[in-house]
């Protein structure tokens, strides 16, 4: 599964994601990567989010809104409320992946629970990240 | 003004010791490269960020290292079937398409699909009928053969599981 989320110079954000979904499915099996609030999420006021893993408990989580939530209702920064949808509230559940998030301010946000992560980042003052995390 | 920041995700799964040849690692690192420049490079020239998303995971699709577009994992049936979503945080209008095969870059179908349509999410052959109203041409299914993701798909085709993009099971013969 691949996505991206960014801001631009107006502030506005958005995510994407795309999947071949998961070897060996059947039954035509969809996960969260297409579910708009579970796999991927964008809302000026708090932040655009794009998840990967194991889609069955991202749906079930509504991960990508919660976080959203979590900023909105709560007051969470992406941070926080990134740290606790991932490693908390999804890891609870059995949930195994991660997410990339980014709030109107340029913040990003990466956490994980599982190996196997690609990861790549541009933050607001231009530095660049490329890593995989085995 | 505000500043950009953009950030991009491919895959999720066990990677187990020795999988990762350096020759590999230089592959993933400069297509992530490649594609978070692409991206980056529309926001540096004042693009918005709905483009800028859409052109990072086109690179990702056209890359058979990730499970998406031309690198997309086999189902049990032996096809290609694609997700794909697209959300824009300023006016919260969103697209996004489900099983589908043939669409080199679903994403692009996804946004099409926000833009042009009525609708927020189509599915299956309505979604490739619509994709077929739009011109979209269709990949040959070699397309989307990559021979790793072939013999993923055989060491576990009879065994009623399924595994994440980059699962390796630990007595695996191509691990």
């Amino acid at each position: 599964t691949v996505g991206a989320v960014a801001c631009d110079f107006e502030g506005n954000l958005a995510a994407a994601t795309s999947t071949g979904g998961m070897t060996n499915k059947k039954f035509g099996r969809i996960g969260d990567s297409s579910m708009i609030g579970a796999g991927t999420y964008a809302n000026n006021k708090t932040c655009a989010v794009s998840c990967t893993g194991s889609g069955e408990f991202f749906i079930r989580a509504v991960v990508a809104y919660d976080v959203s939530c979590l900023m909105e209702f709560k007051g969470l920064s992406l941070k926080e409320a990134t740290e606790e949808v991932v490693q908390n509230r999804l890891l609870s559940i059995g949930g195994d992946g991660g997410l990339i998030a980014i709030d109107a301010e340029g913040n990003i946000a990466m956490p994980f629970n599982t190996e196997g992560m690609y990861r790549a980042s541009i933050d607001t003052q231009g530095n660049k990240n490329i890593a995989i995390y085995k | 003004m505000k500043k950009i920041a953009l950030a991009i995700h491919g895959g999720a799964g066990t990677l187990l010791k020795g999988m990762m040849t350096a020759e590999k690692e230089v592959s993933y690192k400069k297509t992530l490269e490649a594609a978070i420049t692409a991206g980056y490079n529309i926001l540096e020239h004042n693009g918005n960020s709905v483009d800028a998303v859409v052109e990072a995971l086109k690179l990702l699709e056209d890359s058979p290292l990730f499970n998406a577009g031309k690198g997309s994992v086999f189902t049990n049936a032996g096809t290609h079937e694609m997700d794909a979503a697209i959300m824009n945080g300023g006016n919260l209008e969103a697209g996004a398409v489900s099983l589908i095969s043939g669409i080199k870059n679903p994403v692009l179908l996804a946004k099409d699909i926000m833009e042009k349509s009525e609708h927020v999410f189509l599915a299956g052959t309505g979604a490739m009928d619509y994709a077929e109203l739009l011109g979209y041409k269709l990949e040959p299914e070699d397309y989307f053969y990559d021979e790793f993701r072939f013999q993923q798909w055989q060491e576990i085709k009879n065994s009623g599981n399924f595994q994440l993009d980059h699962s390796v099971k630990k007595d695996s013969k191509f691990g």
